[in-house]
């Protein structure tokens, strides 16, 4: 559905990126 | 008894669970009186977002996530993802909060423009995880295994998620026996919460459209 595209995103770029550093 | 490899794994998951949290300075913003309805929908997005962002740093920290394919990967936090946050949410409405805040929070969802027939579901599922007054560990590992759940859609290697959610669902049920000596049932109804995760995640996509709407 459209509602979760945005979250798919937000997702994927979380795992590729490191938050930590 | 828990064995040390156990323990070991415990450590593990509840430090990856206490160290990501939500940034202060976004969960600041929440208790700020004033705000129009626009101001309230953007910073509920924002913490929404900040909540995702976190509890993908937190999958990363679970042990073998990351030599899962890929795909489920994003299948396993996509499928998740709501009932993670409910989950979170939840512990912080049971946290004792200073005077007034818990107030001040929830009249900001009550006035999201979320729908009666959501809200009140939600906040009954707040109210039953504070009863049942889990310890840290027993949070940070039912929200892993949310998250190690094998039958989300899209996923395509159930083995090998199974194979990770099942030392997490061991540990967990050790745990509440050592925990909770009195209450034999304990386990069981930390099981049941998930289910009724999986209701209110279910009902999410509606929710998220009736918000849109109004």
């Amino acid at each position: 559905p459209a509602s979760n595209l945005g979250l798919e995103d937000i997702i994927r770029k979380a795992l590729m990126g490191n938050l930590e550093e | 008894e828990i064995t040390k490899e156990q323990r070991a794994l415990m450590k593990l998951i509840l430090d990856a669970y206490n160290r990501h949290q939500i940034p202060q300075d976004v969960t600041k913003k929440l208790l700020q009186d004033q705000y129009s309805a626009e101001e309230n929908f953007l910073l509920l997005t924002e913490m929404a977002t900040s909540q995702v962002q976190v509890l993908v740093e937190f999958t990363k920290n679970i042990p073998g996530f990351l030599s899962l394919d890929h795909e489920d990967q994003i299948a396993l936090l996509k499928g998740s993802a709501v009932e993670a946050m409910f989950l979170r949410s939840a512990q912080v409405f049971s946290r004792k909060m200073p005077n007034g805040h818990t107030e001040v929070l929830e009249e900001r969802i009550r006035k999201s423009g979320i729908s009666e027939e959501f809200i009140t579901p939600m906040f009954n599922f707040y109210k039953s995880i504070g009863e049942l007054h889990m310890v840290q560990e027993e949070q940070a590992l039912l929200t892993a295994i949310t998250i190690l759940t094998p039958d989300r859609p899209y996923v395509k290697d159930h083995l090998a998620v199974e194979r990770l959610q099942e030392p997490m669902l061991d540990v967990l049920r050790k745990l509440c026996v050592l925990q909770h000596p009195q209450e034999p049932q304990y386990f069981a109804r930390l099981l049941g919460r998930l289910t009724e995760l999986r209701t209110l995640n279910h009902y999410h996509a509606e929710m998220l459209s009736s918000w849109r709407m109004n």
